[in-house]
């Protein structure tokens, strides 16, 4: 399977809804400093729960909602699309979510899988709510299917800006580490 | 459970050795400092670019050590293959020719059912690619986003005053 | 010794403020987490690029990092003026633009009376600069050292692959 | 004052002797990855006593000598040269050594001030040695005449690959230490 689209609302430097289209293949994304790619990566992993806030250079979750619209929550929808030769999508993982979805149900074919992730500022503090094609979820259950994908905290699918130096910089000790926890 | 590390060990080393030849052309390696005891040992890159003496990666030019170490991620990443890949300006510090290298092999991986999301200001990388995505700022620090599709018009454009 | 402390801090901020301005056309400034207890404080450099919002450093992107803490390196170099510089590729992480703006900087302190010696791969870097020593390697991973005195050439030659 | 002159001889990827030329102003210095670039910038902090072993990426002193010469020393010399406008160079400030000098040594009438370090493999270890203006010195009399020109371990002046990342990620506690020891 492959992203085909990213829906990205009120999310760091994107304020209002900018829906961003992708392909199979091989894509870059170009632009001046400070206008906003690496917050497109930081999308992906705030919406698949792949990292902590600090990782995305906010000190808490709330840093996260653009700072100059005035709306008080922020939303990030991944869609991913299956390949043809591809057996259907892990939604069978959804157990009897999909057993209880009717034949018509184009999700029960499996061929996309949409993962949403929403914070809202409440009088009680930050609240964080995640939807796996369109049924509320836990983060749990989406690390269960995106797993079975190897896409995990802990996988190296990611590589954010400045990795490469960590990898440069990193003792001998660290890089055995990394196996240990390969293995 | 020192039989599990020597197998992932084994399997990284691998593909490390693999994708060095493609991407540095020369040999490299994977190395630890206690073979006998690998929990307890440390682990290094060993390469050897072509026409030098083999080294550890602590030795190298900042553009070698990126370069090794791209390789060396390039080889976890196949032990636990994703349907897609997103890396951002991991190019930093190479020269055109080794840009050049790399973005063949990204060329490559994408074709063979892996989605390639790549963030890169170098000319070589972007003009590999199959298309551009454009980020731009409107003025009060809103991210604008255009998709170019036409990769001469990228070239030409804001992007053409770089050299290796 | 807080006196002292204290003495140096302003002058640095000073020193800050001006080169940030000028680099990243923008406000910025030094600040302590505990300005009543210095000695025991941590600093960040504070900064607001045009049209954005006040950020501490650890907020902003990896080019904004870059040219923030040049500013701040540059405003320590006030404190101590030596005769020449030398700068191993410190423009990594910027963009064309943001190069350029680097580069007239360099050109203008190095008109009064400071050497300048600035390893690059960039072009609006070696374009700025009055010539390129060239540096390449012979087989066997000999170094060979060539002045290149015209910038067109430079810049024509194996230099004209990249963007910002 | 100004480096007019860098001799570069069996020092790291330099096999051989290599005599680079320099000028006043803004000169910059470009390559390949792994050419010798920042080697250049190395025998610098190697001949002016700037740095340790490891921030020239050397685990002892003797990997700083060229791998493919047969040959069991390496030694930089660094000519500076004094501007128009300036007071003499601080050859004064060698005492003794300059009251010695002949009338007819250029030196006394401080136009250049140089430097040589050598390093050599003897069986008793390695030997390292100081020269200013080709007598023998100590690295505190370097240190000293430097110093001066705000030239010395802990300025600011060599900027080395990879530093600008470590500013970056310098916590908030190490950068203000930096203006301790500026204080
Ligand atoms: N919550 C927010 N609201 C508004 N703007 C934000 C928010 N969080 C971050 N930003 C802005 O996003 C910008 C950073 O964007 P990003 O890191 O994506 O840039 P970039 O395109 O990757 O740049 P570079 O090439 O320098 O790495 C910063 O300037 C920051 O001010
Ligand atoms: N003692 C030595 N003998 C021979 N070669 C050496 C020695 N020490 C280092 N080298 C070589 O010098 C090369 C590194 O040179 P240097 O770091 O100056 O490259 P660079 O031009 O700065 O490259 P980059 O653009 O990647 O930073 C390495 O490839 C290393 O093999
Ligand atoms: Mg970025
Ligand atoms: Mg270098």
């Amino acid at each position: 399977m492959h992203i085909c689209e990213i829906v990205i609302d009120n999310f760091k430097s994107f304020s209002g809804k900018t829906v961003i289209p992708f392909e199979k293949g091989f894509t870059t994304i170009s632009g001046p400093n400070g206008s906003g790619k690496s917050n497109i990566i930081d999308s992906i992993l705030f919406c698949l729960g792949l990292s902590t806030s600090r990782t995305m250079r906010a000190e808490k979750l709330t840093d996260l909602i653009n700072h100059h619209s005035q709306r008080k929550s922020c939303e990030v929808t991944i869609t991913f699309q299956r390949d043809e030769h591809e057996a259907a999508l892990p939604v069978g993982f959804l157990g009897d979510r999909v057993e209880g979805a009717s034949d018509s149900d184009p999700l029960t074919e499996g061929t996309t899988l949409q993962v949403t992730r929403k914070i809202k500022v409440t009088s009680s503090g930050p609240q964080s709510q995640y939807l796996m094609n369109g049924r509320s979820s836990t983060l749990t259950e989406i690390h269960d299917v995106l797993g079975r994908y190897h896409v995990s905290p802990g996988s190296f699918n990611v590589m954010m800006q400045g990795d490469v130096q960590g990898f440069v910089n990193m003792s001998p000790m660290e890089r055995r580490k990394i196996i240990d926890e390969i293995a | 459970k020192k039989a599990s590390f020597r197998k992932a060990f084994d399997e990284i080393d691998g593909h490390f050795r693999t994708i060095f030849e493609t991407l540095a052309d020369g040999d490299g390696h994977l190395t630890l400092s206690n073979p006998e005891d690998p929990l307890n040992s440390g682990m290094t890159l060993m390469a050897r670019p072509r026409g030098k003496k083999m080294q550890r990666i602590e030795a190298m030019s900042g553009g070698e050590k990126s370069l090794t170490s791209l390789a060396f991620v390039f080889a976890l990443q196949r032990t636990m293959p994703a349907p897609f890949y997103a890396l951002d300006e991991v190019d930093m510090n190479l020269d055109g020719i080794n840009v050049e290298k790399l973005a063949n092999m990204v060329v490559q991986e994408s074709q063979k059912a892996s989605q390639f999301l790549v963030v890169s200001l170098r000319k070589p990388m972007i003009e590999r690619s199959q298309r551009t995505i454009g980020v731009t700022q409107k003025p009060g620090g809103k991210t604008h986003v255009t998709g170019i599709r036409i990769r001469a018009e990228v070239v030409n454009h804001h992007l053409a005053d770089e050299i290796d």
